[in-house]
């Protein structure tokens, strides 16, 4: 998965990601594709939640998945989520739950519960800093107000980081894949380089929501794994989403 | 040039946006969720639509499985021993799953580990 959260010179704040998923589950190699992502594509569906007839968040959702991955509670927040790897992994929350030890809450469940109940930025960003996990994840978070973009890097247990707009050291975009930023990705699937040369190329002046949508349509940001593309912009509430292929050459992840 | 070996990255891509091309499979379809309803009930409209693609994503899911334990006693401990799972996550998502299940016909246990896959992928 690719999400970013970028800041245009007006303050804009706008939000988009690549949903990669299925990797190592099956490969056609009829079809030069990943079986469990081909099956996923037609499950995207997009989720208007009301109450009193009224929205109250928006996500990008597979049919049939009741917690969130990618969302937003709109002119308020937006909310995505990267998967992570640690060997402190969810299995081991996993057989937690199983013995009764259940202080700890499923991922998608807390994006979820964030979406339907947090009313601003800083309340949806303490609580998925804090809040016990089964699994390691990244959560990326878009606020409503200049300088409100993050990326929150999750173990179980701890909030290990949380790295943030910064105007003061021109950093107008955060951007997470799949990996520690502050470390260096697995050279073998290094979609951050490229993706952050195409933002840095495109420049804060330009960036908007079909310049996020060309960042996230360039290979290997885009590869045989992504299903769907969301793209977001909170000030508008808007929330629009496109099933994706790779046409070859393109990586398979 | 680049694109022509792995990882096949290309020159920042540009003009792209309206989505249309190779790289575009379709649009996404709409639906309301009313958060009103029991949510054993919040998910009919969808999964009424869905329930084909429902069905055959969980039977390819199944059908990695059984690669792995031809025995097929992998998908048996999911219909079997997953539903007791159910009951012990937190409502209205217990609630919501049961719905799932009842709307698609699909069993519990696997619309259970579809919506815990997030934790047990990390496996």
């Amino acid at each position: 998965c690719t999400s970013l959260v970028a800041e245009d010179a007006n303050g804009n704040l706008f939000h988009g990601r690549n949903l990669d998923f299925g990797l190592f589950m099956g490969w056609d190699s009829k079809n030069r594709s990943w079986i469990i992502t081909e099956t996923l594509k037609p499950l995207v569906v997009n989720v208007d939640f009301t109450r009193n007839n009224r929205t109250v968040f928006k996500s990008t959702n597979f049919a049939g998945y009741v917690g969130m991955l990618t969302g937003i509670r709109p002119h308020t927040f937006t909310l995505t989520m990267n998967e992570r790897f640690s060997l402190d992994g969810g299995y081991i929350g996993i057989l937690e739950w199983i013995l009764g030890k259940r202080d700890g809450m499923w991922m998608s469940f807390l994006t979820r519960s964030v979406l339907e109940n947090a009313t601003s930025y800083e309340e949806a960003k303490n609580r998925l800093a804090q809040t016990k996990l089964l699994a390691p994840a990244y959560f990326i978070l878009g606020g409503n107000q200049t300088g409100q973009g993050c990326v929150i890097t999750r173990s179980r247990v701890l909030s290990l980081d949380i790295w943030e707009l910064d105007r003061k050291q021109n950093r107008w975009y955060v951007l997470e894949t799949n990996y520690d930023h502050w470390k260096d990705p697995f050279f073998l699937d290094d979609r951050r380089t490229p993706a952050m040369k195409c933002m840095n190329q495109t420049m804060q002046a330009n960036i908007s929501i079909k310049t996020i949508y060309d960042v996230l349509s360039t290979k290997p940001v885009l590869n045989k794994l992504t299903t769907y593309t969301t793209l977001m912009e909170v000030s508008k509430g808007r929330l629009e989403s496109y099933i994706r292929d790779c046409p070859n050459p393109c990586m398979p992840w | 040039s680049t694109q022509y070996v792995p990882p096949y990255t290309e020159e920042c891509r540009s003009g792209m946006y309206p989505p249309r091309g190779p790289t575009f499979k379709g649009a996404v379809t709409w639906y309301t969720v009313d958060l009103d309803l029991p949510p054993s009930k919040r998910w009919t409209e969808v999964i009424t639509d869905k329930k084909a693609n429902l069905v055959s994503m969980i039977q390819a899911i199944k059908d990695l499985a059984n690669s792995f334990v031809p025995s097929g006693k992998l998908i048996e401990l999911v219909d079997r021993d997953l539903p007791l799972i159910v009951n012990t996550l937190p409502y209205p998502f217990n609630e919501e799953i049961k719905g799932i299940a009842q709307d698609s016909g699909v069993a519990l246990g696997e619309v259970v580990l579809f919506n815990i896959f997030y934790e047990v992928f990390t496996v």
